[in-house]
């Protein structure tokens, strides 16, 4: 099973259509890995992206903290459950 | 394997095989209302299912054991609304739209949302299944990188999961209401999406959507925005409901659920049931506007 130690998900705020273009760039850069849950649009609503590690001047806050804590979390509730 | 439908857990995830054993209790359990149909197989040779719901032979519900089938049997003969519905319309259920990547998410990597067909020419796998339908495809708002998260397929109806419910659309002929529920954002849509000219029935659909989202804040108060799809999130060709529109299905829409708590793709699996339960509320609205306004 793929894990995912230490990847968190961002919730950016684009100010204006300057930075959504910024981040749609970012979007098709495949080595940076990031994995876009919400996707760019307009200014104002928020994009969420899933990445390796915290990068990019950008304005956002943490959604997730840690993937992975949860997605063992949700494991845990599965496998209590079938017992 | 839960004995029936009473002793599931509804709060919380369950892999494909219980889903499916799931289906078979509801099956075993109404067999006068509930049958299943086995809509075709996926690209792994999955089963692909819908629930058809039927008050055909309503006249034996009331021996049914009523708490047993979740809200839809629930409300088949209590709640006068959702009654007249089914007595004049069957409702089809496709839980699992996606097998294959459900199964995928489970067993291998969670956060998996494509189909797994394998695509000539490059190593990365999968389709966008809500890219992939004859609507608008391959225009902006679809990639045509098979490593992208939106990758539309080499052609419409590419990915066996579309091409199914396709035909099963087709060979029914008389579906008047399309829903398709995703997670997350908190939206309810119509068409179009991959283009900004409004619907000809733009008016009726956005008011229709008005009183569905008012409905569903009525429970918990959760806050969803309605539009085109276009206008209300992004640019999105190849979707399905700019394709049940194009079929003559009026009140086509699309679903993006609660995200309260801002989990995503993660809803702690306490919000299961109250995001099922008041989203319940918008599509009981956008059913009985559909009894109400033949067409």
């Amino acid at each position: 099973t793929l894990t995912l130690p230490r990847h968190q998900v961002l919730r950016i705020s684009v100010a204006d259509e300057a930075q959504v273009q910024k981040v749609k760039e970012l979007e098709d850069l495949e080595d940076l890995q990031l994995d876009f849950w919400r996707g760019p649009a307009h200014p104002g609503f928020p994009i969420d992206v899933r990445v390796p590690s915290p990068s990019h001047s950008i304005s956002y806050e943490t959604m997730i903290e840690d993937v992975q804590s949860l997605l063992e979390e949700e494991q845990e509730q599965m496998f209590a459950f079938r017992s | 394997r839960a004995r029936s439908t009473d002793t599931f857990n509804y709060a919380t995830y369950h892999t494909l095989e219980e889903i499916y054993d799931f289906l078979d209790l509801l099956v075993e359990e109404n067999p006068h209302l509930v049958s299943k149909i086995q809509i075709g197989n996926t690209y792994e040779g999955r089963p692909i299912y819908v629930l058809k719901v039927t008050s055909t032979w309503n006249t034996l519900l009331n021996g049914l054991p009523m708490q047993t089938f979740g809200k839809i049997t629930q409300d088949y003969g209590q709640d006068a609304a959702f009654t007249a519905i089914l007595d004049t319309m069957d409702i089809f259920l496709e839980i699992v739209t996606n097998p294959d990547g459900f199964a995928f998410t489970h067993s291998t990597n969670r956060m998996w949302r494509k189909t797994r067909s394998h695509t000539a020419g490059s190593l990365c796998i999968g389709v966008d299944p809500n890219r992939n339908w004859d609507a608008g495809f391959g225009l902006s708002g679809a990639s045509s990188n098979p490593c992208s998260e939106t990758y539309h397929g080499k052609f419409a109806n590419s990915e066996v999961e579309v091409k199914s419910i396709v035909d099963f659309v087709k060979d029914h002929g008389n579906i008047k209401a399309f829903i398709s529920i995703h997670s997350y954002s908190q939206l309810l849509m119509y068409p179009y999406g991959y283009k900004t000219e409004p619907v000809p029935d733009q008016d009726e659909l956005d008011q229709l959507s008005k009183a569905a989202v008012t409905a569903l804040a009525s429970l918990y108060g959760t806050k969803f925005n309605y539009g085109s799809i276009i206008k209300a999130i992004y640019q999105a060709s190849g979707s399905t409901i700019d394709w049940t529109y194009s079929q003559g299905i009026k009140y086509s829409f699309t679903f993006e659920l609660r995200d309260t708590g801002r989990y995503g793709f993660l809803l702690p699996a306490s919000q299961i049931i109250p995001t099922a339960k008041e989203t319940w509320l918008a599509l009981l609205t956008i059913m009985e506007h559909t009894l109400n306004h033949p067409y």
